[in-house]
């Protein structure tokens, strides 16, 4: 697991024993799990080692209809939530907003990631709901809607408040030495970082709730959800292709 | 599929779970299992080939689209049940890191998947509901059958997961946070230990 894996799950972990949070994997990922992201399921859930979510590319407000309030934004570069939907910032209110990240897993005393949630604001999202319908033509949601995906919206984020590095404390997570690996016949093959700089605004950990379209049009997201929900209503899916895949 | 909030979350779901999934993909005839074996060595080592299978074949269960492993004399159909939990087993190896997936790889080609699927049981039998930090003896005997380079390999598998083995005791050093990974690799020897049995 590499070492950004280690920090985030340590902190879904700490956060949230519930375990509807969903730590990043990759640094990579940075863009894709802001407030109201849309993305997919990536598989079976099962929480014994949690659900994924695959990283769409578009958010809650780029499928709905151009509207005036909350204003329309012009400039993506610049996106603020803040400015556009009153999205909530808010400090942890349960657990402290400095959270100290494994000492025992061998990162040093230093590392500390300084966080904080960011939150759909309830009374911004019903607003947002009246006010903006669906595009149905969205090419997007013609396209989920043809292969059946159910899509969720990222509705919390716990990001990064400064720009943090975190190093190993001389102890790597693992015992083993790499001329063990050479061995094996794997030399090259591991990679065993000693340290990672997050930056700041970096989104660590998230949670979702299941985006629930009716008719052409119209959205909501639901407080509770189960596995039997789907996204788009299944009777109102074109006719099915008959393909087959061969392995 | 149980509600997260509502599972009883311990060893013994995990193992049931893992049951039923096993079971589905035992319904595969032979050549069928050995097929789906043979793709999953290729592919294993490659999380991004593996993800985009895993993404494929969500796909073509969505759509109700048929599905087949190329087998001799003739291609094998998966049913729904088959394909849903082969995505069962695909969403647990994609949780594991390359090296880990190569690592089974070269555990199936020397025939230690079943001391390793013990060993992993036998950890999460211990600890699955401790979520505090420990050194835990580990049975003397499970891992006696091994020879060095065996023994390596098997100590890298879980120590990729998080989880320190050592031999002088011999002992482990328990750590909450390695539960999703050991759960995944339980699950992942549980599937190719299944496959290579027959060969």
């Amino acid at each position: 697991m590499s070492m950004f894996e280690d920090v985030t799950r340590a902190l879904a972990r700490q956060l949230n024993p519930g375990d509807d949070l969903t730590p990043i994997d990759s640094l990579f990922d940075l863009r894709c799990f802001s407030p109201l992201s849309l993305v997919l399921r990536k598989r079976k859930r099962t929480w014994f080692w949690g659900a994924r979510y695959v990283c769409s590319n578009y958010t809650l407000l780029d499928v709905l209809e151009p509207g005036s309030s909350p204003s329309d934004p012009t400039d993506s570069g610049n996106f603020s939530f803040k400015n556009m939907l009153d999205v909530q910032v808010q400090g942890l209110v349960e657990v402290p907003k400095t959270v100290k990240v494994k000492e025992t897993e061998g990162l040093s005393r230093s590392s500390t990631l300084e966080i904080q949630t960011l939150s759909v604001a309830p009374l911004a999202l019903e607003n947002l709901r009246k006010e903006r319908k669906l595009s149905a033509d969205h090419p997007f949601l013609k396209e989920m809607r043809e292969r059946g995906e159910n899509l969720y919206v990222v509705m919390e984020v716990v990001e990064t408040l400064q720009e943090v590095t975190l190093e190993r404390a001389g102890k790597a997570n693992t015992n083993f030495s790499l001329p063990s690996f050479a061995l094996l016949g794997l030399q090259g093959s591991v990679n065993h970082k000693e340290g990672v700089t997050i930056p700041k605004g970096c989104v660590l950990v998230y949670r979702v709730k299941q985006l629930m379209i009716n008719g052409e049009d119209k959205w909501e997201i639901p407080h509770i959800c189960n596995d039997s929900m789907k996204t788009f209503n299944p009777s109102e899916k074109p006719g099915e292709e008959k393909l087959v895949h061969t392995l | 599929t149980v509600p997260l909030g509502e599972m009883h979350k311990d060893f013994k779901t995990l193992k049931k779970e893992v049951q039923r999934e096993t079971q589905e993909v035992e319904k595969l005839s032979p050549v069928g299992q050995s097929s789906l074996l043979t793709s999953l060595s290729h592919l294993l080592g490659k999380k991004k080939e593996l993800q985009d299978l895993e993404q494929k074949l969500e796909g073509a269960l969505r759509k109700g689209q048929e599905v087949t492993l190329e087998a001799h004399p003739k291609d094998a159909l998966l049913s729904n049940d088959t394909m849903v939990a082969i995505l069962y087993f695909l969403g647990a190896l994609t949780e594991l890191s390359e090296e880990q997936q190569k690592l089974l790889v070269k555990s199936l080609e020397k025939k230690i998947l079943p001391v390793q699927l013990k060993l992993v049981e036998n950890i999460l039998e211990q600890n699955f509901l401790q979520d505090k930090e420990g050194v835990f003896p580990l049975q003397p005997d499970l891992l006696s059958s091994l020879g060095e380079e065996e023994l390596i390999l098997t100590e890298a598998l879980v120590g990729l997961s998080g989880l320190e083995v050592q031999r002088s005791g011999p002992q482990y050093t328990w750590n909450p946070d390695t539960r999703h990974n050991l759960c995944a690799l339980y699950a992942g020897l549980s599937l190719l230990h299944l496959l290579s049995r027959e060969s």
